[in-house]
């Protein structure tokens, strides 16, 4: 493990006795190599190393703990000072209904986490709405259908259209007369680099001026997460994060890249495939499993 | 970006830089970066020109010849796809069925995701797009006994090929690889030399964890042969170096998009010329 790495590094070191800065900087070393291995971003780490360094050189080594372990605890301390938020909770609209907008990149689990979302609603005792929004995937509108029928809630869809920005106007029209007070918008997945897809997406945002624009990421995205959240959050603006696949092995530094790079806060993680497998974010999960 | 100066430290950090946030891995980035001060040490390489040759004819050399995928032995040809959630199994089965019916060949798909919402509709679509024939049960049902039916009516109808489409599974799912250990002893009562291809699906834009899900797949079914899918963003998909050092595995093709034809085999030199890009 890595405390057993930086014991090792620190073995000279005894009880009493400051945190050397090259027995720091050894430490570093590993620390540095743990992150990358975890997918944390090159440079969200070389930032983040050099903030450990203040942290940690001349601090005077506990009793309690071994050097290594301090040194792990410094670090698992700033991820979760890091990874953390205050402002974690769905914002409701002060005029419903509230509208909450679901982005990112192909097969990220957008679908998926909209009827997981909208679960989540049900049982707080709101009315959402689904909308299907994604017209080009193919069975797109079926797979959202087929979760809404399990829920037993409506999906908004139309099979005449191939405007999503129209399909969302109508979706809200509709919300309003059946007086659901959350509207939940499943995109289609695309890349930050297809400039029509952006400002598809950027047209629906003008016209349904969505509380919440919601980046479902992959638990699993290696150094692309800071390119495709900086851009997703640079041309459309993102209000949150949901990362999903976290029950899966991944050790999810993308966690942390794309909350440094957008400094918006993760919401929720998606911990399996059935429909009930959301739970809220918790930092110093994810800072242990980062840290492997 | 490396314009022609002499070598420095800077200049071999620059390279890890590159290597690692296009997925290499720190611990193949540091390998290869460590190879080339070597070179520059004994006086091989001189200028950094010479560096950004050296590194391309390495990286080239790590991958080795491009394998491309290959109708072999008698027909059917069955090809098992399989692979975690998302990353372009149903879509990269589409683009193979295309592909191999552009050739002259008949194919059939097999619907053996009855697990997910709407995964035998979306392969419906797939297969009235490309021609392809569909062989699918009832949502729900047994995926082994798709895939087998979907052999014999391959057999029976003298289909060139059969392209089995199977549901997102994380490798850490025991029970779920163990269902597709089942999926596979069942595809050989069909026919004892199929499945002639298993494909691992890994997407571009995953990390270090591509190389976990190549282990424990290859673990439980043994892997013949890989697809990238989404090298059209701006992932690199570096971490097939660490995989073709590990285990040998090639990789097939490569998916630069959402449509039908948006398939091509894997370039070894193509793809080098792209990680520098
Ligand atoms: N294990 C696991 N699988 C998930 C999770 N969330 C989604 N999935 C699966 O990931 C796959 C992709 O999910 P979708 O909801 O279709 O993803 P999407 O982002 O809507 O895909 P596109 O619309 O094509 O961009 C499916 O197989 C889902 O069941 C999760 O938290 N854990
Ligand atoms: N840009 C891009 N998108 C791709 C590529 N291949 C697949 N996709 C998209 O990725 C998403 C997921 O593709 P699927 O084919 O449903 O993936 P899957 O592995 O079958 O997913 P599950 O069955 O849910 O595990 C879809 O939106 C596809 O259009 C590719 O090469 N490039
Ligand atoms: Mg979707
Ligand atoms: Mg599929």
């Amino acid at each position: 493990s890595l405390s057993d790495k930086l014991d090792s590094i620190f073995r000279k070191l005894k009880g009493r006795g400051l945190l050397k800065e090259e027995d720091v900087d050894a430490a570093l070393k590993e620390i540095r190599l743990a992150l990358l291995e975890a997918d944390v971003n090159f440079k969200v780490v070389k930032e983040f190393i050099r903030h450990i360094r203040e942290k940690a050189v001349g601090k005077e080594v506990l009793e309690s703990l071994s050097p290594g372990q301090q040194v792990v605890k410094i670090v698992h301390d700033a991820l979760c000072e890091l990874l953390g938020a205050t402002n974690t909770r769905i914002q409701l609209a002060p005029n419903p209904p509230t509208v909450i907008m679901m982005i990112g990149l192909q097969g990220s689990g957008k679908t998926t986490t909209t009827a997981k979302l909208a679960r989540f609603f049900k049982k707080e005792g709101r009315r959402p709405l689904l909308v299907a929004a994604d017209l080009q995937r193919p069975a797109a509108i079926d797979q959202l259908a087929t979760l809404g029928k399990q829920l037993d809630l409506p999906v908004f869809l139309s099979r005449e259209t191939k405007d999503p920005v129209a399909v969302s106007e109508e979706a809200l029209k509709r919300a309003k007369l059946d007086g659901r007070d959350i509207v939940l918008i499943d995109t289609a997945g695309r890349l930050h680099i297809n400039e029509d897809l952006m400002v598809e997406l950027k047209r629906i945002k003008e016209k349904v001026s969505p509380r919440e624009i919601l980046l479902v990421a992959d638990a699993m995205t290696g150094q692309d997460a800071v390119t495709m959240a900086k851009s997703f959050n640079d041309q459309i603006g993102i209000d949150g994060i949901i990362l999903t696949k976290m029950d899966g092995d991944a050790r999810g530094g993308a966690a942390l890249s794309i909350r440094n790079i957008t400094g918006k806060p993760i919401k929720f993680i998606g911990t399996g495939e059935k429909i009930d497998m959301i739970e809220p974010f918790y930092p110093d999960r994810v800072a242990g499993r980062i840290l492997g | 970006v490396l314009l022609n100066r002499k070598i420095d430290d800077s200049t071999l950090d620059e390279i890890e830089e590159i290597l690692i946030t296009s997925d290499v891995g720190a611990e193949s980035a540091t390998e290869i970066a460590d190879l080339l001060r070597s070179k520059v040490r004994a006086g091989e390489i001189r200028s950094s020109d010479d560096v950004t040759t050296c590194l391309k004819g390495e990286m080239t050399a790590l991958l080795g010849r491009s394998q491309p995928l290959v109708l072999f032995g008698e027909r059917p040809f069955v090809i098992l796809t399989v692979g975690v959630n998302g990353v372009g199994k149903t879509t990269t089965i589409g683009k193979l069925a295309s592909r191999f019916i552009a050739e002259g060949n008949s194919v059939i798909i097999a619907a053996a995701d009855t697990f997910r919402a709407a995964a035998i509709e979306q392969l419906e679509i797939w297969a009235r797009r490309t021609g392809a024939d569909l062989v699918k049960h009832q949502s729900g049902s047994d995926p082994a006994a798709v895939a087998f039916d979907a052999v014999e009516a391959a057999k029976s109808r003298g289909t060139d090929v059969v392209i089995i489409d199977t549901a997102g599974r994380l490798h850490t799912k025991s029970p779920l690889m163990e269902e597709l250990k089942k999926i596979n002893r069942v595809i050989k009562k069909a026919l004892p030399d199929a499945p002639h291809e298993i494909l691992l699906v890994l997407d571009a834009t995953t990390g270090q964890n591509a190389l976990r899900q190549v282990r424990i797949f290859n673990e439980a079914v043994g892997i013949t042969g890989i697809a990238l899918t989404k090298l059209d963003g701006t992932a690199k998909g570096g971490i097939i170096f660490a995989i073709k050092k590990e285990v040998g595995i090639p990789v097939r093709l490569i998916g630069i998009g959402e449509g039908v034809d948006d398939l091509k085999d894997f370039s070894t030199e193509d793809f080098v010329t792209a990680l520098f890009e």
